[in-house]
């Protein structure tokens, strides 16, 4: 594993972990999309099915596990637990216009035509669009949270690193995989503009807003 | 290149 995955794997784990406190500690999942969150936890349980078919490592199989957990806890605390506080009027985000076409997509496009290998390659092209939902509720309400700021680039950063590790597994191990580079090309450009923001704002201090 | 049909990235 070289640094550019570990680092975008802990950046991930960060995201997940920012988020989880964020609404446990205020008690409120206001400014988060339940949509978003929903998608995520399809993609964790639907690219990790391979938990039950084979053994990678136990790094591997740990963060898995708490990945696909904390979605749950998640989704959990936004539709269950905090409902009252979930912003579902500013949720309006058709989330089948993402997961219809996706679903097409792993059919046609795949490495190959198996049941758990579709439904990994659906999670892929799922996951790069997933986070549409919160960047709609954002753009809506035209701010965001600064901890959901964080959450966010965490979020948009993990991505972006494995594009660096697919660079450096390319040159040094010969290794590529097509449809998650595509994927994670498109997944850190729908990012871009909430970097831009991230930076020239939060960064500074100040809070996330949009210009009316 | 059979190394794309196990998939060990997260």
């Amino acid at each position: 594993m070289n640094i550019f995955r570990f680092l975008g794997d802990i950046s991930h784990l960060s995201a997940i972990i920012i988020l989880l406190l964020k609404i446990w500690k205020s008690r409120s999942c206001a400014g988060i999309s339940g949509k978003s969150q929903l998608l995520f936890a399809i993609v964790f349980t639907t690219r990790y099915l391979d938990l039950f078919t084979n053994f990678i490592s136990f790094y591997n199989t740990s963060m898995k596990v708490v990945y696909v957990a904390s979605s749950y806890a998640t989704v959990w605390m936004i539709y269950s637990k905090f409902k009252a506080t979930y912003d579902g009027n500013h949720d309006t985000f058709r989330v089948e216009f993402l997961i219809v076409p996706t679903a097409i997509l792993s059919f046609l496009v795949n490495h190959d035509f198996t049941p758990l290998e579709i439904l990994w390659t659906f999670s892929i092209y799922l996951e790069s669009v997933a986070i549409l939902p919160q960047l709609f509720m954002v753009s809506k309400t035209g701010e965001a949270e600064t901890i959901t700021s964080h959450y966010l680039f965490a979020l948009g950063i993990y991505r972006t690193l494995y594009l660096f590790n697919w660079i450096w597994r390319y040159q040094f191990e010969e290794f590529f995989d097509l449809i998650a580079i595509v994927a994670g090309l498109v997944q850190t450009v729908l990012y871009c503009d909430f970097f831009y923001l991230y930076i020239t704002k939060v960064l500074k201090g100040k809070k996330l807003s949009l210009p009316a | 290149q059979d190394q794309q049909f196990y998939h060990d990235e997260l």
